[in-house]
């Protein structure tokens, strides 16, 4: 079964053309991981990515050495995966 | 379930849960809703579609989907809400008696089984289907890139270990070839409606070329009145427009094959996460996304009811 302990989900909204190009260069890092959930198409759209904790590090330096403004908007996906698990037994019994 | 009444529709399911569900609407509906296999999945389970009719022979259809992207966990829920909902209006709501009583519905409700079991047991955010792809350690294949429409071109992966990968060739999916294979048959379907999340956006064709969709006026109409319907309910905010002006360019998309095979009021959805949530929506929005994506559908199917070619 895969955790996803320690994984966290940024939000990016681009501010130009060429954030739009750097995220695209952060998806194609393979070794990276980084799973876009909303993927970086417009300025106005934010992007959504989850990054596995053994990537963290490498993606928010990433992030941060091109000034590509970032938030937090999961802090630990497996912490919620157990929520949705035990909401899910719950509503079972 | 044994009962409908006794069904939570504002929480996850298993497939098997819902499997069971179906059996019970087709039992509640006899006159109205039956269940058809229209093929196997790649783990052999089975690809059901809800069929809502009130008689006729081969009458002009509708088709609705969702659970094409097994993580996408809002749009089975909504998928099996919605057709309580359609069954239940039946005979309530004109509108929906009036489109049931000249139309038939066709509604798959999990069309990725395999990625569906593989998210409840193995990897909640799994995407693709569960078909391997020899000479790669990786699995799977995204149905929505596995189209016979721009396959291959940019905007889809020729890596299996992308969650874009568009397979070996066009319809390697028995996910996606027994749909292709049910609406040639069919040959009379006039609104395909694909229900995934989440970018809260309403699009139409095309995803594979920038050449503007024949039909892109009145399309750009719809998706703007189904976006305000959609609105009106609780603020959602959608963009809509051509998948590839609005999103990116995504090649062997499915409502760019429908809309070729001749299905101009061809569709998807991305639901919403009006919240942080993404792929983890909380089951308390389970309700709030079917009642407002109801307000959208209704406009497609009225419009596609009325406007028949």
């Amino acid at each position: 079964k895969q955790l996803f302990v320690g994984d966290q989900v940024l939000r990016i909204t681009p501010r130009d053309e060429e954030q739009i190009s750097l995220l695209k260069v952060l998806g194609e890092q393979e070794d990276l991981q980084v799973d876009f959930w909303r993927h970086p198409t417009s300025l106005s759209h934010p992007a959504d990515l989850l990054v596995p904790f053994s990537s963290l590090q490498e993606v928010k330096s990433f992030l941060e050495a091109r000034n590509i403004p970032y938030s937090i908007i999961m802090e630990d996906v497996q912490k919620l995966l157990d929520e949705e698990q035990k909401n899910m037994t719950k509503s079972r019994r | 379930e044994r009962s409908i009444s006794t069904f939570d529709f504002g929480s996850y399911h298993t497939m098997e849960e819902i499997f069971s569900w179906m059996d019970t609407l087709v039992e509640n509906h006899p006159n109205l809703v039956s269940k058809l296999q229209i093929g196997q999945s790649f783990e052999d389970r089975p690809l059901y579609v809800l069929k809502f009719s009130t008689g006729g022979s081969n009458r002009s259809a509708i088709w609705l989907d969702t659970g094409t992207h097994s993580r996408e966990w809002i749009t089975q829920a909504i998928g099996v809400w919605t057709a309580n909902k359609i069954a239940e209006e039946y005979g309530q709501d004109p509108s929906i008696t009036a489109i049931l009583d000249s139309m038939d519905i066709f509604f798959e409700v999990i069309v990725n089984p395999d990625g569906f079991a593989f998210t409840h047991s193995s990897n909640r955010l799994w995407r693709k289907t569960r078909s391997l792809n020899p000479g790669s350690h990786c699995i799977g294949v995204d149905p929505n890139r596995n189209w016979d429409a721009g396959f291959g071109g940019s905007g889809s992966s020729g890596n299996s270990c992308s969650d874009t990968y568009r397979g070996p060739y066009a319809n390697s999916e028995p996910e996606v070839k027994s749909i292709v294979d049910f609406v040639k048959s069919h040959g009379n379907i006039k609104a395909f409606v694909s229900i995934h999340s989440y970018s809260q956006l309403l699009l139409y064709p095309y995803g594979y070329t920038t050449t503007p969709a024949p039909d892109q006026k009145e399309l750009h109409e719809i998706s703007q009145k189904a976006v305000a319907a959609l609105e009106s309910l609780y603020g959602t905010k959608y963009k809509y427009g051509s998948i590839i002006t609005t999103i990116y360019k995504a090649s062997g998309s499915t409502i760019d094959w429908t809309y070729n095979q001749g299905i101009k009021y061809s569709f998807t959805f991305e639901l919403r996460d009006t919240g942080r949530y993404g792929f983890l929506l909380p089951a308390t929005q389970i309700v709030p996304t079917a009642e407002e994506t109801w307000q959208a559908l209704k406009v497609i199917i009225l419009h596609a009811r009325d406007n028949l070619y």
